[in-house]
Parts: C-alpha cells; sequence; structure tokens
C-alpha cells in the first residue's frame, strides 16, 4: 500500500474539539457529551498542546469512597486531571510511525515546526485508507 | 495482505466487560469507569446481544436543562438509555465485512450460530495485523 503523507489523513486543528487547560471539569464534561468524542485534546492560551482528557479520566476524579462526588466538577480543573504524557507526531513524520501509535491510541496529535497543535490523525482515517488498499 | 479468519481476531466473550439490560445506570457508569473502556457490549441473561452503552449515553440520559441530574443514575436503566441499533458479525464473515464496518465502529460484537455473543473484534486488533502486513 502506497504510504500517504500524514497531511492527507490529518483532521485540521479548527476541525478538532478541544478544551483549554484552566476549564473547570464541568465545562469539560459538557464538551465531550455534546461534541459525543470520549477523548479530546488539552491546548494551552498559546495554542499548544498540553495533554487529552477523556470521560474516564473526569468519572474517575469524582468517583469517591462511598458516593459519586459531583461538586468536585465545579472545584476541578482540565490540568490537574488530564492525562500529560501522550504521543505526538510531526506534520513530517512518516505513516508508519503514526501506524504504529494507532495499534494503542485511537487518536494522536499532529504538531507542526513552530511546535504548535496542528491536527489529528484517527484511526477511522487509516482504516478508510487500507479498506481502499484492499480493493486496489 | 493474507485475510485472516475473524476468530484469529476475536476478544473472546470471556474476556469482554459487559453489562446487563436490567442493570441500572449507576452500575453501567460504575463498570466503564473501573474498567477505563468507554463503550461495552449489552447482553441479556440468556447471554444474547442486546445493544452497546458508552460513556456519552449516560451522561446525556442525565444532562437535565439546568443541572446534571444525577439521581436518574439509580432509577434508571441499561435498556433505557443503550443503543440498540448496532453493527453485528458472525463468526464466519469476512475479513473485507469486519473491515468495512471498523470504519466506523471502534469494535464490532460476533454472534455464533446459535445467536449467542461470541466475542468483539475492535480496531486494535485490525491495525496491528495491518501493521505486521507493512513489513512483510
Ligand atoms: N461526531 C462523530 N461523527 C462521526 N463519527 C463519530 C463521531 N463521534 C465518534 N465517531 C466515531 O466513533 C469513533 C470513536 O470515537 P471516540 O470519541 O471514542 O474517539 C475519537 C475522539 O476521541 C477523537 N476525535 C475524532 N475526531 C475528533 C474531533 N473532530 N475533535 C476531537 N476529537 C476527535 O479521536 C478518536 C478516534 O476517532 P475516530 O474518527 O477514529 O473514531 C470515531 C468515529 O468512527
Ligand atoms: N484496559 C485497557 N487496556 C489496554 N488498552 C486499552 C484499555 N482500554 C482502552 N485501551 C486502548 O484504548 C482504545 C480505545 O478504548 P475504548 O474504551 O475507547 O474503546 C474500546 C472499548 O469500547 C471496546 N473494548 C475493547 N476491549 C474490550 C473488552 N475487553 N471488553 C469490553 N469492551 C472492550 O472496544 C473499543 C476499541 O478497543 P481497542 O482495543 O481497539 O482500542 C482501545 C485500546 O487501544
Amino acid at each position: 500500500m502506497q504510504q500517504p503523507p500524514l497531511i492527507d489523513l490529518m483532521i485540521p486543528s479548527d476541525k478538532v474539539a478541544h478544551v483549554q487547560v484552566g476549564n473547570h471539569l464541568e465545562h469539560a464534561l459538557l464538551v465531550l457529551t455534546r461534541t459525543g468524542y470520549s477523548a479530546v485534546p488539552v491546548l494551552d492560551m498559546t495554542y499548544k498542546l498540553q495533554g487529552l482528557i477523556s470521560m474516564t479520566m473526569i468519572m474517575d476524579a469524582i468517583l469517591g469512597i462511598e458516593r459519586i462526588e459531583f461538586e468536585r466538577l465545579e472545584t476541578m480543573k482540565v490540568e490537574q486531571v488530564m492525562q500529560r504524557n501522550i504521543p505526538r507526531l510531526h506534520v513530517n513524520d512518516s505513516f508508519l510511525k503514526a501506524l504504529k501509535l494507532l495499534i494503542d491510541h485511537p487518536f494522536v496529535c499532529v504538531e507542526n515546526d513552530a511546535g504548535y497543535f496542528a491536527g489529528i490523525i484517527t484511526r477511522r482515517e487509516i482504516l478508510k485508507r487500507f479498506n481502499r488498499s484492499m480493493y486496489e
């Protein structure tokens, strides 16, 4: 199968739902529920990638010993709960490098030369490409 | 790439986290949060596949107009909220049929001849197989 450049597969940043490090968990929960995504990137005010946040991370943070501590949604921030250690791709990385990461991650964030968030590569886009190659 | 039989890729039912149609949403939320899965199959008491439930479906159900109505977690049941219309594969279906479905679904449930839940095919397993083929 021909290896396409990542830019051909990437969902550009302006189409990617995200939250800010400083948002409260309640806002993040609303973004995830309304978009229907189970996880989205977390950016800072300079549009640099800081991590990712998922429904599970939020639920984990508010699940107390005796009950679900819903008030924590208003007091805790995204940056206290997000996953900071995440794989990153550069716009010029190879398809094979992206594929390797997508084995364990539903999506991977892509950065450009200046270190800004450029978009995401998703499993769906890779699978669509492989599906096409099965019929060529 | 060689097309493997689905049984080679399938995660067998005894390894698949699931919930029951009659469980309350609170139980489903705990299963999802503890396993870390964003969605799992829903079975009935005869071990037949009835649908799937996700974090988002649960959150959607309890997100009221003014506030998050957490009490609904104890009053509502999985069967009121789950997605019933889901793709299904048979153990003897082709790899290509599974691939096509996995473009739009992170996992697809597999049924056996007797119509019982046999396991799931995940995007991760398909991507691992494609990754291997890129180096053969
Ligand atoms: N609103 C929607 N419209 C159409 N299909 C939808 C959809 N929401 C979910 N899906 C389908 O469900 C898959 C899993 O979504 P999930 O939100 O768990 O996982 C997603 C989500 O965490 C993230 N993602 C995808 N597109 C995004 C976007 N535009 N903004 C932010 N995050 C995105 O990447 C993961 C993998 O996405 P992928 O497309 O491979 O796979 C998606 C897609 O096939
Ligand atoms: N406990 C864990 N251990 C290791 N890796 C984990 C993990 N939880 C999540 N992941 C990674 O995150 C991906 C997305 O998981 P998610 O729960 O959104 O979406 C999952 C989940 O909804 C379902 N799933 C996978 N394995 C399952 C199982 N044993 N029981 C129930 N549902 C399962 O199939 C979807 C796609 O799974 P896939 O393996 O392709 O992709 C998984 C896997 O690469």
